[in-house]
């Protein structure tokens, strides 16, 4: 059991390196390390299944920070490069996201529509949005209302 | 493999049978506040077998049938269905469709049904054991959930490792 | 005291219903009401100073619920309300809104916008946001950039 | 009475002296993620006298200073300056314009000024007393806060109407 996860952490480490320089801008790094804790006598387990899993971003020209100090966007970024790292060891075949692109600026809102695409040869994704965006670049586009209070029906479908 | 038929009948605000078809490629779910959307997330949580009540942002059990509106009584059973294209034989049975169901009565019972039999709860786990699907599995996020990703403290993070090893 | 604070909730609780109602839909309500707690022998305390104070939503044809069965968007809209019914009875003098509009559809997005615009006789509106609608309604605008990475620079200001 | 004016330096993602002038009406600033629109808001906090590290998002105290960049060193003071219009008499004091600066040291030191003049936090907090002006009253809002002001637990919601009376 140790190897196995040791072999999908190494794996999931190098697909968050590459995905988090698609999602972000040239010169934006980040990486995970397996941090081990120490327990009450001072003494360092060496246990990876025990290990807390550390993740530390650089954003372009600052200097390396706990994602705890980055901003609300950069943030929401980095927990999705997370999530598609771990799809490449483990494809999920479907995906919901809501509201998940809200926190988004123009820029990073384009990488997260065409990262999602990019991904769905393989995963099937269903999005919750307000973005006229992210509307325009969905195959399928399902309308919900309360013409009658209280009862959602579903009102349209466009196909692409 | 991909979820290609939803249907909600006295979950939530859905008190008349909806059916939704969905495609296998990107769709979206768009519509006014208060209108329904997030309902549909937690109907697909709920079929697929989610028991915590505030992962289904209700006070109690009984919060997910339909509580009705000034023209609509209150309905006393909550019943969704979900068909999943097996096209890629990822789930380990030879039907190319499967489907599962939940329905919940007033009264406290709780029903599941795989391709039309009753089954227990146990029985639609050990068929996504391993295949990334379940309601606490990384398939389904909202944004409050985004926190909880990034932070040490509950340590989340840990589990979707788990998962995918 | 207490006659202070009665008084002060139920010029609040007006103010709340009437500011719920141009919030959100013909036909939404709201309340707040005082809830007293028991004690650990069972026996209600009446001291308003103590008392928890309830919120109970009831919007369109819907039942009236607690708010905590909301949707996103409709708790926002409910804690703006909430925050403009204190300040018709105590003007804050300035208000910062940081992304408080990103889970609001187009046309919350209109009525928050509108009702800011009311308020800001009495109290300075600086608002953070991503809303193109948004940044559209406000009289000066202040864009912010890195383009020295890791460095914030004020880049230009437009006055209506 | 209104925000007039706001001068950073050595705060946060702000090594160079930065000025902006506010009006009085409806502003809005806008800029990419992570470009320091939030570190604006932290900024205005800080000089009111906020003292939590989570309502700052910092681990430590020194997290507001300047920590550098690639191409500069970090620095070792941070200084935010804020200039407040008086024209409804709302601070009882006779200026018709007040000004507040705060100073953190990485070393440790904190120091408050009032027009210039060197003050203790709490000759600020009196300035402030029952204006509706402070780091905690409810003038500064982000989207996190909103379940905070609708939750029963924390009974923020009693703070807010407790501040009104
Ligand atoms: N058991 C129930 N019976 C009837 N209506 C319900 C029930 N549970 C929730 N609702 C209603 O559903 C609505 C919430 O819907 P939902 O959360 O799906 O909205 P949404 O479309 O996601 O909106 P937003 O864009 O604001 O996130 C609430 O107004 C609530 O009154
Ligand atoms: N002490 C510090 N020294 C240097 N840079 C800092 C310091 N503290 C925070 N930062 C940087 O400031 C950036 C965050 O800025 P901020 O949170 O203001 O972004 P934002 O404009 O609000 O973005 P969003 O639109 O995503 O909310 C982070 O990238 C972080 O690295
Ligand atoms: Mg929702
Ligand atoms: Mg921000």
């Amino acid at each position: 059991a140790r190897e196995r996860f040791l072999h999908t952490f190494e794996e999931i480490r190098q697909n968050f390196i590459r995905i988090f320089k698609e999602l972000f801008q040239e010169g934006d790094e980040a990486n995970l390390k397996l941090v081990y804790d120490e327990d009450e006598d001072g003494k360092i387990s060496d246990d990876p299944l025990e290990a807390k899993i550390e993740i530390t971003a650089k954003p372009r020209g600052k200097r390396p920070t706990s994602i705890e100090l980055l901003s609300g966007g950069e943030k929401t970024l980095t927990a999705i490069a997370l999530l598609f790292a771990i799809y490449l060891v483990k494809p999920s075949p479907f995906c919901i996201l809501d509201e998940v692109d809200a926190p988004l600026d123009v820029a990073n809102l384009g990488r997260f529509n065409r990262m999602i695409r990019k991904f769905s040869e393989k995963t099937q994704f269903i999005l919750i949005t307000h973005n006229e965006r992210t509307m325009e670049s969905v195959d399928t586009l399902y309308g919900v209302t309360m013409q009658e209070p209280g009862v959602t029906t579903i009102v349209e479908t466009r196909f692409k | 493999m991909y979820l290609s038929k939803l249907e909600i009948f006295g979950f939530k605000s859905f008190p008349a049978k909806t059916v939704i078809d969905f495609s296998s490629g990107v769709s979206a779910i768009v519509g006014p506040n208060g209108s329904g959307k997030s309902n549909i997330v937690d109907a697909i949580r709920w079929v697929l077998g989610e028991q915590g009540d505030k992962a289904l942002r209700s006070e109690k059990r009984d919060d997910v049938v339909f509580s009705g509106t000034s023209k609509r009584k209150p309905l006393s059973v909550a019943e969704v269905s979900l068909t999943i294209v097996n096209n890629k034989n990822v789930l380990p049975t030879e039907y190319s469709e499967v489907q599962i169901a939940r329905r919940f009565f007033r009264s406290g019972e709780t029903e599941y049904y795989l391709n039309g039999t009753k089954v227990r709860l146990k029985d639609i786990r050990s068929l996504f054991m391993n295949t990334g699907i379940g309601p606490d599995a990384y398939s389904v996020i909202e944004l409050k959930m985004i926190e909880t990703i990034l932070s040490h403290v509950k340590n989340e993070r840990r589990k979707m490792f788990e998962e995918a090893s």
